[in-house]
């Protein structure tokens, strides 16, 4: 009962645009039912590395590249998830590396492959075919060598060498009882293959996946392939089997892949959601107090606080443990199980200011050219990615140089800038206003204020009432 | 709504999530745009596939093909300046407007609402057992001065805040309404003065409600969806 989707990672809510105009990706097939099966059509096709899933139109496209073929971007996308060979996407290697088709081109000593192509400088026997995915100098296995995958070099008098990738085995790690764990290993320790936790079958579960996965922080883990049999290593192996211990730091980690604890830790206010939230606010946004998280009473729960040792489920203090999408509690009124704790406050997580402007800032002429959230400013003549409303020529006395912060139009809020985001237009600038500069108060008696148009309802209570049957 | 009464806000919009479960509150400013807290998302790029506003309907669990009820999904996010806690919703295509869908205009900028102007909140969220958690709530509240809820919340009151006075039964928003609006009756129109935002309790007797001051943020809101 294997799915076609097990050969894939997804990244939702993603499109991979391929930035060559001339290489046109495949047209859209709009007769498939799910993910599933648009898998089914991409997995056997050699040239086929990748995939779009439109879930609106359930719709699919295969690609034949991948967010690490050159000219290539991934974009949000509203509709679109990108399903991509793991082959084609890990970073590390299973068994001894014949499935790799990473992009690694570098040899353990630090030379440079050649290309499999080329006989020269060393001649060879190997001619590359979609098959056996000898594509340009990237490191392979093509003889099933015990060293994992190699190249010949560039180096006449180094003919070949191992390139040094690591085993997935040795490349992941996890902290306390793993439930912070984000790799990609996805075989038991007694090698059978996972089901997909965004898959019912063969095995009906309630463990949606997230909703909201922020798949723009998430880091890309290896994935990893059955230890050789009984009695191996554990896949994924523990830093410190002892919960008291486990906030320490791994005494050694190998490889990049280890899992870090990856959310700074806040008191007073929660970043993202949440789930580094560590202070002691215990009671609901409503005010309803929180439900110890060792009790089980009124409601009965899975999350024992010795169960997630990281999570830091102390007393009845609000957490984060389910990646939901802020810190909540179960409360202690039997009538309602959980709650958000909306009442702490969010952090803010704008960058640190670099300069200060008096007044609104039209008279800033500093250099500080990037936004609060520290995106690099546009420059002011650039066309691209936005098309300014405001350029040297239209306003020549807001002094519109290069692509600094600057205040065009008088907004209140400050200098700002276009961004080179294609996603943000402008934004605010990392200024803050000067501390011996006090705005002008605006509470002052009201002017006589005239509305040119405004909110009309149709008030009858009768009808109100017939709306609500 | 804690305190209020099963009413109508035609430009009070559900915030509704990849399940289609209401969290927060927000207002239809105009035909594509939502204007609601920042609170109610965890981050200002946060990927919004899935997420819908729905309008047109005044129970927070509508049957299919209610009548009246649109869905439209949310296409993209605009955080407001910093301090502002204000979050700008951009709809994937306008709404239909209608007796059920409404637009509520935006004050002029930097405009103070007086004290003793009637407004209204409304919201689908919690009621703490003081009405129908099903449907949309309406209470009313009076404005008072930043001076006057300085007093009780202790100098802590911004002038990008402002209050309404705190009655002496608990009326006022609660979970599940942030985001949602201060309606205010103003020279014969409802206008747009106030966003829910979270605060430590809801609707506690005697206390000012604090709601972020809309009239700050018009100019910025002005030239989002113009830029």
């Amino acid at each position: 009962q294997r799915s076609p989707l097990n050969d894939f990672q997804v990244l939702r809510g993603t499109e991979l645009q391929h930035l060559l105009h001339s290489v046109g990706p495949r047209p859209w097939q709009e007769d498939v039912a799910d993910a599933e099966e648009c898998a089914g059509r991409c997995g056997p096709l050699l040239d086929c590395r990748a995939f779009h899933y439109n879930v609106s139109s359930h719709g699919c496209q295969l690609l034949p590249w991948t967010q690490y073929s050159p000219y290539t971007e991934l974009q949000r996308s509203g509709h679109c998830d990108l399903f991509q060979k793991k082959d084609y996407v890990r970073t590390c290697i299973t068994d001894n590396g014949v499935k790799y088709r990473g992009t690694v081109a570098i040899t353990i000593g630090g030379l440079p492959c050649q290309h499999w192509s080329h006989r020269f400088p060393n001649d060879h026997k190997y001619t590359p075919t979609l098959r056996n995915g000898l594509e340009k100098n990237f490191c392979r296995n093509p003889d099933r060598d015990p060293g994992g995958p190699w190249c010949y070099t560039t180096d006449p008098a180094v003919r070949f060498q191992s390139c040094g990738i690591k085993s997935c085995r040795e490349a992941a790690c996890v902290w306390c009882n793993g439930e912070d764990y984000r790799g990609a290993v996805d075989r038991t320790q007694s090698g059978r293959e996972c089901q997909r936790w965004d898959l019912q079958h063969p095995h009906a579960h309630p463990f949606e996946p997230g909703s909201l996965t922020n798949i723009w922080t998430t880091t890309t883990a290896g994935i990893l392939t059955a230890p050789s049999g009984p009695g191996a290593t554990p896949l994924i192996r523990r830093w410190s089997e002892n919960s008291a211990t486990s906030r320490a730091a791994p005494r050694s980690i190998k490889g990049s892949e280890a899992q870090p604890r990856h959310e700074s830790t806040t008191l007073n206010c929660f970043r993202g959601k949440g789930e580094g939230y560590r202070g002691m606010a215990n009671t609901t946004a409503a005010g309803v107090p929180c439900q110890r998280w060792d009790a089980q009473k009124p409601h009965q729960h899975r999350f024992a606080p010795e169960k997630y040792a990281c999570k830091d489920l102390r007393e009845n203090f609000c957490r984060n443990p389910d990646g939901s999408e802020a810190p909540w509690c179960f409360t202690s009124r039997p009538g309602m199980r959980v709650a958000f704790c909306y009442q702490i406050p969010r952090c803010a997580d704008d960058v640190r200011p670099e300069d200060c402007y008096n007044g609104v800032g039209e008279r800033y002429r500093g250099s500080v050219s990037r936004t609060r959230k520290g995106v690099p400013c546009q420059h002011w003549s650039a066309e691209m990615p936005h098309k300014p409303q405001f350029t040297a020529i239209s306003a020549p006395d807001a002094h519109l140089e290069e692509n600094f912060c600057r205040n065009p139009d008088r907004d209140s809020h400050g200098p700002w800038c276009y961004t080179t985001d294609p996603g943000t237009p402008f934004d605010y600038c990392a200024l803050r206003r000067c501390d011996d500069d006090q705005p002008p108060s605006i509470l002052e008696p009201p002017d006589q204020v005239v509305f040119e148009k405004c909110g009309k309802r149709v008030t009858r209570l009768d009808q109100q009432r017939s709306k609500l049957r | 709504v804690v305190g209020g009464q099963p009413g109508n806000s035609p430009w009070t919009v559900s915030l509704r999530n990849r399940q289609g479960q209401h969290f927060c509150g927000g207002s239809l400013v105009k035909e594509q745009w939502v204007l609601t807290a920042r609170q109610c998302f965890s981050s200002c790029h946060v990927p919004l596939m899935g997420y819908e506003v729905w309008l047109g309907t005044l129970f927070q669990n509508p049957q299919p093909g209610e009548p009246g009820l649109q869905q439209i999904p949310v296409a993209k996010m605009v955080c407001g300046p910093s301090g502002s806690q204000l979050v700008l919703l951009k709809l994937e295509r306008p709404v239909t407007l209608n007796q059920r869908v409404a637009l509520i205009c935006l004050p002029p900028e930097r405009y103070v609402v007086p004290p003793g102007t009637k407004c209204e909140i409304a919201g689908w969220g919690e009621t703490k057992g003081t009405g129908n958690n099903k449907v949309l709530n309406v209470a009313s509240l009076n404005v008072i001065s930043n001076q006057e809820c300085n007093i009780k919340h202790r100098g802590r009151i911004r002038e990008n805040e402002m209050c309404t006075e705190g009655l002496l039964a608990p009326v006022g928003a609660c979970e599940g309404d942030y985001g949602g609006p201060l309606a205010c009756f103003t020279h014969d129109c409802w206008v747009l003065e106030g966003i829910i935002i979270p605060n430590r309790v809801c609707a506690r007797p005697r206390w000012p409600a604090i709601f972020m001051r809309v009239s700050v943020f018009t100019d910025w809101i002005h030239k989002v969806m113009q830029l």
